[in-house]
C-alpha cells in the first residue's frame, strides 16, 4: 500500500511539473490535479497513462467551451479592433486577418490607429501593401479616435465588408491608455451602432503568469469579445491561457504561428491540449 | 504579499516552540508559490528552495525570538544575491567606435531599446550610431531611422537586398569615417531554436566583435525564459541582460531564472515606451518586486 502511494504521488509530480513549466501556474495546475484525483478509481492509481488522460480531458473540458470562431457576416461592415499589451502581436495578426478574410472573399479595410509608436504606422501600410489592402490613416501623433472615426466612415462609403483598427500596445496598468482605447471604443460606436463587433485582446504565448493580470484588467476597464493567442510556434506552450478560459470564459478565436500573412489558424482545444502534454 | 502570508503561517505555529523541520516544510511550500507565481522557473525554484531548507534549519533560524523575520531576511538576502553581484556597467573599453549588439526575442524591445541606449550614451557623451540590421520586419529600419531622427543621432542606411552581417560591416566602417563611439546594432527578434537566424547572429558577431551582446528580455516572460536566455547565451556568450517593459505589474521572475542560470550580469531596466525610461538595474529593488 505504502509503494502505491509513493506512485500516486509522484505521477501527480510529473503532471504538475508539465503543467508549471507550460505555463499553466501554480494554484491552477493544483486546482486541476485536485480535480483529477477526484475522479482517478481506486484501482487506477498505479495507471500514469491514465491518470495523464484524465488530466487532459479536464483541460480539454475547459478549453472546448471557449473554442469559438469569428463570424464575421453579422454585420457590415464588421469592425474588429485589436488590444493589447506592447509587443504582443497586434499589427501582424491584423495582416493574418485580413489575409485571412479576403480569402474567403471579403474585402477589407485596415486602419492605422496606433498614431505613437515610431514606424506603426508605415508598419501597417507594409502590410496593406503586400495583402493589396486599403490602410485608414492620418499623421504620427494625431488622435486615434480620429483615425477610427474615418476608417469607420470610409467602411461604410467602400462597402467594406470587414474594418480592422490597429491600436497601439498599452500595458493593462496605464489607466489614461486604457481611458484613450475606451474612447476609441466609444466613438467607433457612435458612428457605427453595434461597432466594434469583435474587440481581440491579443496575448503572447511566451507571457508567464501577468497574462492572467492582462486578461482580467483589460476585461474589467474596457472589455473584449475574444481572444488570439500568439508565438505558438516556439518553446512556449502558452498554458496560462488554461486559466484565463476557466476563469473568464472569453472565446478564444486564434493562435498566430509565426511572423508571415497565412501564420494564423482557429483555435482548436484539442490540438491545443495535445501541444500541451508533447 | 509574501511577507503577509510567511508572518501568518509563522503566527500559527507560535507557541509550539522551535520550528521543526515539518514547519519549515510549510513555510517553504509558501515561498515556493510565491515563486512559480511569480514566473520563477520550476527547476530554479526547485534548486533555491532547497538553499532555502538548508539555511532555515540553521541556528540563525531555529534559535532565534523572531524566527518570521529571520526567514524573510534569509528569502530576501538569497533573492538579491542571485540577482546581483558586482554592479555592472556598459563595457565601453577597446577602440572606437565600440559595437554593442541587441538580441532577442519577436517583440522584446530591442529597437526601442537601442533608442533608449544611445540616447543614455549621448548623455554621457559619447556618440552612438545607430545600425538597423533588422531587414525582415516590416518598416523596422524606418522605426529606428525615426528614433535615431528624434534623439539626432545618426543612423546607417541599408542598401536594400544587404544581408545583415553585409550591414553590419558597411555600418560600421561608416561609424568610424564618422568617429562615433558606439555602434549599436538593432537585430531581428527570432526564437532560440531557430538555428539558421541564431547562426545568422553570430555571424554578425564574427563580423564585427561586439563588446557588448545584450540579451533583452520582456520582465512577463514565463517559464520559457530559462531555456530562451541559456540558448542565446549558449550561441553568442551574451554579456549582459536588459529587462524591459519593468513598468508593468508583471512580477518579473524570469530575472532571477535568466540570471540564476546564465550568471550574467542584469545591466538595466527598461521602465516605459519613452526614450527615457531606461534605467540602472538595482538588484534589490526586483528582489521585493519578485516576492510580492
Ligand atoms: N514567431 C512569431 N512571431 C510573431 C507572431 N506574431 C507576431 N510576431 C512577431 O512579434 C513582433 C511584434 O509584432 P507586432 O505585430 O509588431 O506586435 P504589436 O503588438 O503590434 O506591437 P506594438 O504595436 O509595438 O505593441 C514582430 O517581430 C512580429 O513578427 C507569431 O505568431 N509568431
Ligand atoms: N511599456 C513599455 N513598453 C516598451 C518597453 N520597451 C519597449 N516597449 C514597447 O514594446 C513594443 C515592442 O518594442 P520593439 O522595440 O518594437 O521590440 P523589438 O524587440 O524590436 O521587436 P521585434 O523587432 O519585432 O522583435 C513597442 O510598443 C515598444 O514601445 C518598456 O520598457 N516599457
Ligand atoms: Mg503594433
Ligand atoms: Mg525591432
Amino acid at each position: 500500500v505504502l509503494g502505491k502511494k509513493k506512485i500516486d504521488e509522484e505521477t501527480f509530480e510529473n503532471l504538475e511539473e508539465i503543467l508549471i513549466t507550460s505555463d499553466v501556474g501554480p494554484r491552477a495546475a493544483l486546482d486541476l490535479i485536485e480535480r483529477v484525483q477526484k475522479k482517478v478509481k481506486y484501482g487506477e492509481y498505479d495507471k500514469a497513462d491514465r491518470i495523464r488522460n484524465y488530466l487532459k480531458d479536464e483541460i480539454l473540458q475547459i478549453l472546448a467551451a471557449r473554442q469559438q470562431s469569428l463570424d464575421t457576416s453579422k454585420a457590415t461592415p464588421f469592425v474588429i479592433m485589436t488590444l493589447g499589451v506592447n509587443g504582443s502581436g497586434k499589427t501582424t495578426t491584423i495582416a493574418k486577418l485580413a489575409n485571412q478574410f479576403q480569402s474567403e472573399g471579403k474585402k477589407v479595410l485596415l486602419a492605422a490607429a496606433d498614431t505613437f509608436r515610431a514606424a506603426a504606422i508605415e508598419q501597417l501600410e507594409v502590410w496593406g501593401g503586400r495583402l493589396g489592402c486599403d490602410v485608414i490613416k492620418q499623421k504620427k501623433g494625431s488622435d486615434p479616435s480620429a483615425v477610427a472615426f474615418d476608417a469607420v466612415h470610409a467602411a461604410k462609403a467602400r462597402k467594406a465588408d470587414v474594418l480592422i483598427i490597429d491600436t497601439a500596445g498599452r500595458l493593462h496598468t496605464k489607466v489614461n491608455l486604457i481611458e484613450e482605447l475606451k474612447k476609441i471604443k466609444r466613438i467607433i460606436e457612435r458612428e457605427h451602432p453595434g461597432a466594434p463587433h469583435e474587440s481581440l485582446l491579443v496575448l503572447d504565448a511566451t507571457t508567464g503568469q501577468n497574462a492572467i493580470s492582462q486578461a482580467k484588467t483589460f476585461r474589467e476597464t474596457l472589455g473584449y469579445t475574444g481572444i488570439i493567442l500568439t508565438k505558438l510556434d516556439g518553446s512556449a506552450k502558452g498554458g496560462v491561457i488554461v486559466g484565463i478560459c476557466d476563469e473568464l470564459e472569453i472565446p478564444i478565436r486564434y493562435i498566430g504561428i509565426g511572423e508571415q500573412m497565412d501564420d494564423l489558424r482557429e483555435f482548436n482545444a484539442r490540438e491545443f491540449v495535445d501541444a500541451l502534454f508533447d | 504579499s509574501l511577507n503577509e502570508r510567511l508572518t501568518v503561517v509563522f503566527r500559527k505555529l507560535k507557541g509550539h516552540g522551535k520550528l521543526t523541520e515539518e514547519n519549515i516544510k510549510g513555510i517553504l511550500r509558501e515561498i515556493r508559490l510565491a515563486l512559480l507565481e511569480a514566473d520563477v522557473n520550476f527547476r530554479v525554484v526547485k534548486d533555491f528552495i532547497e538553499i532555502l531548507r538548508k539555511r532555515s534549519i540553521g541556528q540563525e533560524v531555529l534559535e532565534s525570538l523572531t524566527p518570521a523575520q529571520q526567514v524573510i531576511k534569509i528569502v530576501n538576502e538569497e533573492v538579491t544575491n542571485l540577482l546581483g553581484g558586482e554592479r555592472s556597467s556598459l563595457n565601453l573599453t577597446g577602440s572606437q567606435p565600440v559595437p554593442l549588439m541587441f538580441v532577442g526575442l519577436q517583440g522584446s524591445g530591442k529597437t526601442t531599446t537601442v533608442g533608449k541606449m544611445a540616447r543614455h550614451l549621448v548623455r554621457g557623451n559619447q556618440q552612438p550610431f545607430l545600425i538597423p540590421a533588422d531587414v525582415s520586419r516590416p518598416a523596422a529600419i524606418e522605426q529606428l531611422r525615426q528614433l535615431g531622427e528624434s534623439l539626432q543621432v545618426p543612423v546607417y542606411t541599408p542598401q536594400p537586398g544587404d544581408s545583415p552581417v553585409a550591414i553590419c560591416k558597411k555600418a560600421l566602417d561608416e561609424a568610424r569615417g564618422r568617429g562615433c563611439a558606439a555602434a549599436l546594432i538593432d537585430t531581428a527578434g527570432r526564437w532560440h531554436v531557430d538555428e539558421p537566424l541564431m547562426e545568422e547572429l553570430r555571424a554578425i558577431q564574427r563580423a564585427v566583435n561586439p563588446k557588448e551582446v545584450l540579451f533583452l528580455a520582456d520582465a512577463m516572460t514565463g517559464q520559457e525564459a530559462v531555456n530562451v536566455a541559456c540558448k542565446f547565451d549558449e550561441v553568442l556568450n551574451i554579456t549582459g541582460v536588459i529587462l524591459t517593459k519593468m513598468d508593468g505589474d508583471a512580477r518579473g521572475g524570469a530575472a532571477l531564472s535568466i540570471k540564476s542560470v546564465t550568471q550574467k550580469p542584469i545591466k538595466f531596466i527598461g521602465t516605459g515606451e519613452k526614450l527615457d525610461d531606461f534605467e540602472i538595474f538595482y538588484p534589490e529593488r526586483l528582489s521585493s518586486r519578485i516576492l510580492g
